[in-house]
């Protein structure tokens, strides 16, 4: 139950981003978000160049879920 | 180690990113 709430709440977020509905965030997306989030144009794109996990421009479902993870449950397990 | 560094900032403005969009849907500030 608490699994599927947190699968919900990801692609929640992942929709308020993705308002086209493309299955995929771009850098512009998420500049978007300037102005609805309390957030610098500046910290958005180090939130996107940090999800973006192998760097190709786009950040998936599976790159936003790991990020939004990482951030639930603590850092990165090295 | 300067990498460190950036690795920790990176996760403090991405909590913030998360946080942010925690507020904006439950609408508590």
């Amino acid at each position: 139950r608490g699994h599927r709430t947190m699968l919900e709440k990801t692609q929640d977020f992942f929709q308020t981003c993705d308002i086209e509905d493309k299955g995929f965030i771009t850098r512009r997306d998420m500049q978007r978000l300037h102005g609805e989030l309390p957030l610098s144009a500046e910290e958005l794109e180090n939130v996107f160049d940090t999800l973006d996990s192998d760097g190709n421009g786009y950040l998936t479902l599976e790159e936003f879920s790991l990020g939004f993870s990482e951030f639930l449950f603590g850092r990165r397990i090295s | 180690d300067p990498n460190m560094k950036g690795a920790a900032a990176n996760e403090g403005v991405l909590a913030n990113f998360f946080n942010s969009l925690l507020s904006k849907k439950t609408g508590s500030p």
